[in-house]
């Protein structure tokens, strides 16, 4: 049981268990029944709830925006900025303009931990855990990088296909229920219009593609919104965040969720990857999770923004 | 419980593209069971590894043999990691 009564007196601040992330969600969801729900899509290989909150102010299947965190464990800071990002948009809501006219006619659906094997597993074994916890037959080594087994250029450069790897793509595209579970939603929504994925610790804002130099259809109108959520977050504390195409900015990297997504027709397709400054890298003490949080929101706040304003 | 005592996390910046492609064989090199926290990008563009123990020494010769310059981000992981455990335990209480 979660020592928090209720979201106002939960401790934002601090790095959360996997439990505490749960009933943080559904007190959420009890306080605010008429604006946020809780959707399971699906279950991890170790039989975790993959619990999607919902946001959302009616209608029948809106034009949504969605919000992943955690697809790598060890990045705790995003987990954590997940939990923040819920409480933001349950308080925002009504006071905030933009907030306010983007949920009066669209839906967000928030995944805070994509990964809750493997954030369980960083919290009992192994701290720097990254990938799954299902085993590959043959091999000693354990799990897959989730952010490899999109079936976008899935097992072509950029990714591994030796188990042992940390960006070991999987046997086959979406064969990881935590990607499949996704794929899934996203398809049998078919209305969803932003797909952004919240990573760490390079401050990086990037746009498909990974796996291609060759610039997405829509680079021009992507970079543009890159610079202006960049600037916005750098407004707020000075962090200096690079962004171009995931190719160009990072490395080339095959069957990742912005690529699929992007294909699937999400225009608005980004990875973020929250701060460090070079210092901690994902070991972000606790008291910089508020700071990040907040000035991550405002990149996101940017692309949701732009996503509402500009319908297709 | 695994822990990581004396393991270093150290930042290394490629200065041109030989040291790049140092960086990039490093990667595939299984024996140093290195642990890349930033990956090999591009010319000046950190690359952040954590490198066990048992391997520092031999790590950072081959870096010096290769004259490729490094820095040491996180001297003893452990002893964040107990910090981030300790506040954890304090928040909770």
């Amino acid at each position: 049981a979660s020592q928090h009564r209720n979201t106002d007196s939960f401790d934002y601040s601090s790095y959360h268990t996997l439990s505490e992330i749960y009933s943080f969600q559904d007190m959420l969801v009890a306080e605010n029944p008429n604006l946020v729900s809780k959707i399971v899509i699906g279950q991890s290989y170790e039989g975790r709830p993959l619990n999607v909150l919902k946001f959302s102010t009616g209608g029948t299947n809106r034009p949504a925006i969605w919000i992943d965190n955690g697809i790598h464990s060890r990045e705790w800071i995003t987990q954590a900025s997940g939990i923040w990002f819920a409480k933001k948009i349950v308080t925002d809501y009504g006071t905030d303009p933009t907030l306010t006219a983007i949920l009066d006619n669209m839906d967000i659906f928030l995944e805070m931990v994509i990964n809750p094997d493997g954030f369980y597993y960083t919290h009992t074994t192994n701290r720097l855990w990254r990938k799954t916890r299902k085993p590959n037959p043959g091999s000693s080594c354990i799990g897959v990088d989730l952010n490899r087994n999109w079936d976008a250029d899935f097992g072509g450069p950029g990714a591994s296909s030796y188990p042992c790897s940390i960006t070991y793509s999987g046997p086959s595209a979406h064969s990881e229920s935590e990607v499949k579970s996704i794929v899934d939603f996203v398809k049998s929504h078919g209305n969803i219009k932003a797909f952004l994925s919240v990573h760490s610790y390079s401050q990086l804002l990037l746009y498909p593609y990974g796996y291609t130099m060759t610039p997405a259809e829509d680079q021009a109108e992507l970079d543009s919104l890159a610079l202006k959520a960049v600037t916005d977050l750098a407004s707020l504390y000075g962090t200096t965040y690079t962004y171009g195409s995931f190719f160009d900015a990072l490395y080339q990297g095959s069957g990742t969720s912005i690529d699929w997504a992007y294909n699937q027709g999400i225009k608005y397709a980004y990875t973020l990857e929250q701060r460090d400054t070079g210092t901690y890298g994902f070991l972000l003490p606790a008291n910089q999770i508020i700071p990040t949080a907040t000035e991550t929101w405002l990149a996101l706040m940017a692309i949701m923004d732009h996503t509402y304003q500009n319908p297709y | 419980k695994k822990t990581f005592e004396g393991h270093q996390v150290l930042r290394i910046i490629p200065k041109d593209d030989a040291q790049l492609s140092l960086m990039k064989n490093l990667e595939d090199m299984n024996e140093f069971e290195l642990d890349f926290w930033r990956g090999v990008t591009g010319v000046s563009m950190p690359v952040d590894v954590r490198v066990p123990i048992h391997n520092l020494e031999s790590v950072k010769m081959y870096l010096e043999a290769q004259n490729t310059e490094y820095s040491v981000m996180i001297k003893d992981l452990q002893v964040l990691l107990d910090r981030e455990q300790e506040e954890m335990k304090s928040a909770a209480r």
